[in-house]
């Protein structure tokens, strides 16, 4: 795919629309379609209605969050969004039906903790890695 | 804010399908996969377990001392962050000032788990001399690919029962390696502690050398024998010393507590 991107471009150079020859276009775009921009939202893992808490101690449940929003061209500059993002999201507009658009995905997790018995009665804290997002962004 | 129509529940941004019981309990099955747990644990609390033991009560304390730091920045950082790095020792009073650092030892762990005793043996005033007294705890549940960095074995010392509160005892903790019926067992030294006999407190041996051998050889674990010596070689009764078996109240019974590092991530079953 980079070899064909390679030999068309010098061809299509203009199918590319540059922000300075089209001021405000993406403005437009963001205004009109009301897009909502890549970011976190709240997502509660509930252990109480998982209806475990008879072996999970601690805690009751923990604030996971998930990423949703779109990664649309020119990439918001509060986003996290990787360099590759920021080409993707430029091919796509080129060719929109055979390259999508960046995702809006964790761009950092951490790890929470989780306090169970186990069927023996033992007690054992557990440290899960990659259960919470931290920060969003463009992938 | 979304409403049912049918067996769909329409929300603002999507169309999201009601689960059958079957579905419900796959994804329950794919979330204890995620946690590591082959299926959903059922705890039967023993008798008289409305009051809280100790081994619970040590365990909520290392987990808010680490829930509190994750929710300060200092543990949650990114993927690699270490696990509560820097958590101060839980609540429990120690009269140990040896072994490795707590802090130190839980950086290193993905898994902490402890064990209540299951069977303890005494061969107490009623026996001739050494006296001592045995512990066994359940290490069956332990999930493959963990290994041991540190375990402890915690238990809890009154005041000896003694008129002399200044006198030192030392108290010894081994490995039963194999038991004999016609000798005494063969021993392997764990850790040795020295005390006064007014001290009171939790005392904390370091069993991490055994726990490595229970969990490489799970059919050889025979449990740990503690002694306690007087300054002239003289064996005490442990209880007359002050050390509280399962017959003590059940905050204050023995434990072992184990920090585990996975060797691996977990391989959960393709749905």
């Amino acid at each position: 795919a980079l070899k064909q991107l390679k030999k068309r471009q010098p061809k299509k150079s203009n199918d590319l629309p540059h922000p300075n020859k089209l001021p405000g276009i993406f403005d437009d775009i963001h205004a009109a379609e009301g897009r909502q921009v890549c970011r976190r939202h709240e997502l509660y893992v509930s252990f109480q209605d998982l209806g475990w808490l008879d072996w999970v101690i601690a805690p009751q449940g923990y604030s996971a969050y998930y990423c949703e929003g779109e990664c649309a061209f020119p990439l918001d500059s509060c986003m996290n969004a990787t360099n590759h993002a920021i080409l993707q999201s430029l091919v796509h507009l080129m060719k929109p039906d055979s390259v999508p658009k960046a995702c809006c995905a964790p761009t950092k997790l951490s790890a929470t903790s989780v306090l169970y018995y186990d069927t023996s009665n033992n007690v054992i804290l557990k440290k899960h890695r990659n259960m919470v997002v931290k920060s969003c962004g463009c992938h | 804010s979304g409403s049912f129509h049918g067996n769909y529940l329409h929300t603002s941004s999507f169309l999201q399908r009601r689960l059958s019981g079957w579905e419900k309990r796959e994804m329950q099955r794919e979330i204890l996969s995620i946690l590591g747990l082959p299926g959903r644990p059922r705890p039967r609390p023993p008798p008289g377990a409305k009051l809280p033991s100790s081994a619970p009560l040590f365990m909520l304390d290392l987990y808010h001392a680490m829930a509190s730091e994750e929710e300060d920045g200092r543990g949650s950082g990114d993927t690699d962050v270490a696990w509560g790095r820097g958590v101060s020792r839980p609540v429990l009073t120690s009269l140990s000032t040896q072994g490795p650092p707590l802090e130190r030892v839980i950086s290193h762990a993905d898994m902490v788990m402890s064990f209540v005793n299951m069977v303890e043996h005494d061969r107490d005033l009623f026996y001739q001399e050494p006296y001592w007294k045995e512990f066994r705890f359940d290490l069956t549940q332990i999930p493959s690919g963990e290994c041991v960095t540190a375990a402890e074995f915690r238990i809890y010392k009154m005041r000896s029962f003694t008129r002399h509160l200044n006198k030192t005892l030392h108290i010894s903790v081994y490995e039963i390696v194999t038991e004999q019926s016609n000798r005494e067992s063969d021993l392997f030294l764990l850790d040795l502690q020295t005390v006064q006999a007014g001290d009171e407190g939790w005392l904390v041996f370091d069993v991490t050398a055994a726990s490595n051998h229970w969990l490489l050889n799970r059919k050889s674990h025979l449990g740990l024998r503690l002694y306690v010596e007087a300054e002239d070689g003289r064996s005490v009764d442990p209880g007359l010393a002050g050390l509280l078996g399962r017959q003590g109240p059940r905050s204050k019974q023995p434990f072992m507590v184990t920090f585990f590092r996975a060797n691996q991530n977990p391989i959960r079953a393709p749905r």
